[in-house]
This record gives C-alpha cells, structure tokens and sequence, in this order.
C-alpha cells in the first residue's frame, strides 16, 4: 500500500478529484497553503495498492500539469476616444508537486 | 516511531480525539474532505512508538467503526386527516480509513 | 527525498515559512488543530532532500522551540485608590513537534 500526496493548484483540485474518483481511485482533500505565494491551494491524499501508482500518477500529470495560458489583461481606464487593443499575455499555471511514501499497515473498521 | 492517519466521519471525530488523549495519545485533526461525497471529515494524525500502535488502532475501531443507525425519515406534509406512521430507516454512518507509515526520525524542540 | 512534518504554534507559523523560503526551502502550510488543548495550530509540510534535513531541523528549532515568556497579567478591575502593581508571569509558548518520513518517489509535473 501507498499513500500519494499530491499539492496541486486549487483551481485544478476538483478536475483531479472527480478524474480520480471515476476511475475508482478513493481520495481526501486538504486545503492548504503555499509557503512563497501565501495563495490557498490543495493536497489531495490517495491511499492505492502499488500496481496503481503509475496510473494515478499519470492521472494527476493530465489534470495539474504546469501550463501556460493566454490572459487578456484588463484594459487600463481608457480616455475618451482612445483605443486599447489588449495583447494577451502568457501566464503559468497548475503544476503538480507529488510525493509518494510507503504504508506499512493499512485497516478499514 | 509510527505516524497513523486516519480518516474518520467528523462525527467521530471528537470521540475519538477525547479517547486517545484520556489514554495519553497525542494527537492532532486535520479537517478534511470526501473525494465521493465532497462532504466533510476529519484525518487525525498520532505519532506514537511502535509497541503503542495495536492500542490506538484498537481505540479507532471501538470510537469509529463503520456501523447502521436506526433514523426516522422525516414525516412528508401530510394532507388534513391523513396519518404518518414513520418507519425508521437503517442508514450506513462512520468508518475510518487508517494508514500507518513509519517515521525515521523524530524531534521535539 | 524526505519528507519533513512539524506541528508548531501558530503565532510561530509565518516566522518558520519564512526563515525556510529565504533558505530556499518550498514548503506548504495546513491549518490543524490540537488533540488537548484544541486551539488553532499549524503543520508545515517540507519536501526536501536528505542531505538538507539537518539544515531544516536547524531552521524550525531556531524559530519554534518551546520558551517561556514573560507576560503582565490583565489587572482585576481595580477599586479606587487601589493600587495594582502587576507581576509578570513566566508562560510557557512555541514548541514543535517534528516528524521525518522517508518519500520513495516525488516527481514535479
Ligand atoms: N518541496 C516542497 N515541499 C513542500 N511543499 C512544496 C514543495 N514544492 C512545492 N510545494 C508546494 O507546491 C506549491 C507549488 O509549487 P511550485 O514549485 O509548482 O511553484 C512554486 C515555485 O515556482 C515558486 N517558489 C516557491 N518557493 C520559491 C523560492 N524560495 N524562490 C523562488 N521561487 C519559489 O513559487 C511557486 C509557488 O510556491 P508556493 O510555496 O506558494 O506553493 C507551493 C507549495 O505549496
Ligand atoms: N484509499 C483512500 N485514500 C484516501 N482517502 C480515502 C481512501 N479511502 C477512503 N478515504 C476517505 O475516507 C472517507 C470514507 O471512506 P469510506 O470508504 O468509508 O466510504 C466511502 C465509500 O463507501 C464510497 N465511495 C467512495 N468512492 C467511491 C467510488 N469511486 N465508487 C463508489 N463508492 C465510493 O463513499 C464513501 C465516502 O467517500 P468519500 O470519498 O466522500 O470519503 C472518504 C475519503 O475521504
Ligand atoms: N505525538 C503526537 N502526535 C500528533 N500530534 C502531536 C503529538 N505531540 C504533539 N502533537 C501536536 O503538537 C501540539 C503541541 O504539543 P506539545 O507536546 O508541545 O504540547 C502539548 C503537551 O504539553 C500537553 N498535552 C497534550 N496531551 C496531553 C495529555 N494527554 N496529558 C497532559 N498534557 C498533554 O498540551 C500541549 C498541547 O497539546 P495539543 O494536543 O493541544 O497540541 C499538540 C498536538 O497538536
């Protein structure tokens, strides 16, 4: 048995929970915070047999993986008569930061 | 040295904290949430040394096994005249999920 | 890779992030709360390699070990002419309970 944490973005937790759970895999939410941006973000717990790591692995990679997207910045007030033509600018997103750590005894009451 | 989580229905979750610390049991809750029923639960976490951890599991399964309630459905709007004679229904209530993983070094500053 | 939990008072809490982001060291906070007292506290999760634990543990005793402050007690609502010299109190604050797991496998996605 293993127990996987996974600290992901809180915008891409519910994505992962629900990919997760039709699949099958049980899963806990924590919120938490991150310690340079102070923003709120998530750590999701899953408890798996050892055969399923690479697939739950690969499940978190397609849901939370860093990605850039294009943002339309909001217009400064613009003066009468002037245009303002916003030119999007790429942002980084999600990312994923897992750890994997063995569990020497798992029960169910 | 052994840290146990467990996740259990918040409910429980106060039985539970006064069980282990009545017996000496440090421990700390986590307020948690359910990946299926998006509901919230609690994952308490006790650091113990290893000859103590059958007891905790043991104090666990006493405070928080899985287990049926008899609940009286909530009567419908009855029309004038019209008799509701509740049947009490069993419905499924706790549970913990228990992970115990080994801890390589402990302090207390 | 290890992977590094230590419960600390929450005034001690901001102090610890960031004495460890100006290390360099990424971190995450989750808001728990105590088994006895049940006051608010804070658990910092830190990944880290084994080679930086020492350092880490270095950094959370420096900030968090438990210390005794002196504190002026509130004065009793005094009757007039009555004179309330306080004599501080020695209170005891901060500690950190630290526990080190073993991660078999982190990735970064
Ligand atoms: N080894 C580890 N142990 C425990 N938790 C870990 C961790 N590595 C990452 N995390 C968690 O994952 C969040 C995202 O980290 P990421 O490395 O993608 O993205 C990070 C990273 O790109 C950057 N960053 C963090 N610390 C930095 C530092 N000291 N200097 C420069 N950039 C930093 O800021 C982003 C947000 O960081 P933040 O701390 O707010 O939020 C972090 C933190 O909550
Ligand atoms: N391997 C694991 N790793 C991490 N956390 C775990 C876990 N197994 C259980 N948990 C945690 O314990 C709570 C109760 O799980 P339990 O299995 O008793 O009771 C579960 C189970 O009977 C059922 N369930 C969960 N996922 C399901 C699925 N994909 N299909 C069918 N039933 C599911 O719904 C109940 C509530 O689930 P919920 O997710 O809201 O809440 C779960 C989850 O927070
Ligand atoms: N082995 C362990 N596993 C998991 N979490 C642990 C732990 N040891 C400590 N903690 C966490 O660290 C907090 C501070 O513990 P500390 O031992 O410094 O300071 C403790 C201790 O001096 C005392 N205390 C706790 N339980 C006691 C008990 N059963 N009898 C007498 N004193 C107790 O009260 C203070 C506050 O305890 P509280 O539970 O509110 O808050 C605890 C708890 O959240």
């Amino acid at each position: 048995m293993k127990l996987i944490l996974s600290i992901v973005h809180s915008d891409d937790a519910e994505i992962l929970i629900r990919a997760l759970e039709q699949r099958g895999h049980r899963c806990t939410k924590i919120s938490t915070t991150g310690g340079f941006l102070r923003e709120g973000n998530a750590t999701i717990l899953v408890g798996a047999e050892a055969a399923q790591v690479d697939e739950i692995l690969a499940i978190i990679k397609e849901n939370c993986h860093a990605r850039t997207q294009l943002v339309s910045p909001l217009p400064p007030v613009a003066e009468a008569g002037e245009f303002f033509i916003p030119r999007p600018v790429e942002v980084q997103v999600g990312g994923a930061t897992v750890f994997v750590l063995n569990v020497e005894r798992s029960e169910k009451f």
